[in-house]
């Protein structure tokens, strides 16, 4: 039997929600835009963002849902605009 | 749906395909993106040359992990299938795909002419979409090729950006001075200074006038205001860098590219009386900061800084500003002097003196 498969797969959606959060849900800088920088978000709140783009019940926190929809195939630009 | 301003600045575009996937025949990828591209075509006035050496406006790319100076990387099989740029120079408006993934013309793997047909949304001017049925919906969903894959919301998008194909006024490249701006009979619905520029609008779009460089610019109301309406009937800059646009008698008032919460509002909270529908012109004098609305003939007084209309009005316009005695279509105050427009002709009015200064062509401030 797997030793601690529970554990193994709460660090592996921790980093799925990261990888996703940080590749489609940071603004991307606009090279040529220069002045302040915006505060960075927390992952909860990018999260709550995440869900509600996808229309899924925002709870800031990874439930089910939200880790299947992270899992879909997917086009490569962020959901928030430049 | 979302855009990521500006689009292209011309119709007639170009694309090249810079190599291959061995995943299919290369001319079942010509094919493929060809058809990409031609879902666009029938939505909009743009149109698609396949180039085949040198630099196109679109250069479409097969990549994997790092690949070239791309700032995105791809991830291996699934997860990011494709991305794109929106319109610009360099990166702008490239569409690159990640050749770990299996590029098929049918259901199996990923179907190269729907993502495509997406990542092509992209390079033209479209963000994601939260509307699930949307081709610009982030999330791969295989939809049978002989469906039309854009939605009713993808339409709009790429239509708030381009118009529609079936108005196109004519085919030339969209030079601000084409033939029909610099017309004998160019009118305009309303006119409004922005800082320095001064903007005129006419039906779904506006021009923007750079008194000290005669530089034109010409775009899409809704390409800069997404939510405001075609066919604005009066507008002003107020003493609080913010514009008005009136239509109906509904208002909005705008900050930079932003439309302020709660707006549109009914202009009888400006003060008019039920009576009053519309507003013809309206214009905001920076010495006094009373701004004037002119409906018909006559004209109301708003005190700015009050926030409310001053008594005694409405008067005669000819009253209060002799030599204009036809309906106003446009105003607008440039360092000092009123510019008064009725269909193709304009009034210069130097309110110290309260006279007309002189007739010009309401196209005068373009460079024709």
């Amino acid at each position: 039997l797997p030793i601690h498969p529970e554990k193994d797969n709460q660090e592996e959606d921790a980093k799925l929600v990261q990888d996703y959060l940080s590749k489609f849900y940071v603004v991307e800088e606009d090279p040529n835009q220069g002045g302040w920088k915006v505060n960075a978000e927390s992952t909860a709140e990018k999260l709550q963002k995440m869900q509600q783009f996808f229309g899924l019940k925002v709870t800031g926190k990874p439930d089910r849902e939200t880790l299947e929809i992270m899992k879909k195939p997917r086009c490569g630009v962020p959901d928030v605009g430049l | 749906y979302g855009v990521t301003l500006p689009g292209w600045k011309k119709n007639k575009l170009t694309y090249r395909i810079v190599n291959y996937t061995p995943d299919m025949s290369k001319e079942d990828v010509d094919k493929a993106i060809q058809k990409a591209f031609e879902v666009w075509r029938t939505v909009t006035p743009l149109t698609f040359t396949h180039i085949h050496v040198g630099i196109a406006d679109i250069m479409i790319a097969f990549g994997t992990r790092a690949h070239g100076h791309c700032p995105r990387y791809f991830d291996g099989p699934l997860g990011v299938l494709a991305h794109a740029f929106p319109p610009g120079n360099g990166f702008g408006g490239d569409v690159h795909f990640d050749e770990d993934e299996d590029w098929t013309t049918g259901s199996a793997g990923f179907n190269l002419f729907l993502v495509a047909a997406h990542e092509v949304g992209h390079a033209l001017g479209l963000s994601h979409s939260n509307d699930q049925r949307a081709l610009m919906f982030p999330n791969y969903a295989y939809v049978s090729p002989r469906e039309f894959p854009l939605s009713p919301d993808d339409i709009s998008g790429i239509q708030s950006i381009y118009g529609s194909q079936s108005n196109t006024p004519d085919n030339k490249p969209t030079t601000p001075t084409s033939p029909k701006t610099c017309g004998s009979h160019m009118s305009f619905d309303a006119v409004t200074t922005l800082r320095r520029e001064v903007i005129f609008l006419k039906g779904r779009h506006l021009w923007r006038v750079y008194p000290d460089t005669s530089e034109v610019e010409r775009e899409l109301i809704s390409a800069l205001w997404p939510t405001l309406p075609s066919g604005i009937q009066a507008v002003y800059e107020n003493m609080k860098d913010q514009i008005l646009f009136f239509k109906g008698n509904q208002f909005w008032v705008v900050s930079g590219y932003q439309v302020l919460l709660g707006y549109p509002k009914n202009i009888n909270t400006l003060g008019f009386p039920k009576g009053v529908k519309k507003i013809d012109a309206a214009v905001c004098n920076k010495n006094t900061g009373k701004t004037d609305f002119f409906i018909g003939d006559k004209y109301w007084r708003f005190d700015e800084n009050r926030q409310s209309m001053e008594k005694g009005y409405p008067r005669h316009t000819v009253d209060g500003f002799p030599g204009i005695s036809q309906k106003v279509d446009a105003v607008f105050q440039q360092e000092g002097f009123f510019y008064f427009f009725h269909g193709s002709k304009q009034w210069e009015f130097d309110p110290m003196a309260k006279k007309v200064i002189r007739e010009m062509k309401s196209n005068s401030w373009f460079n024709c």
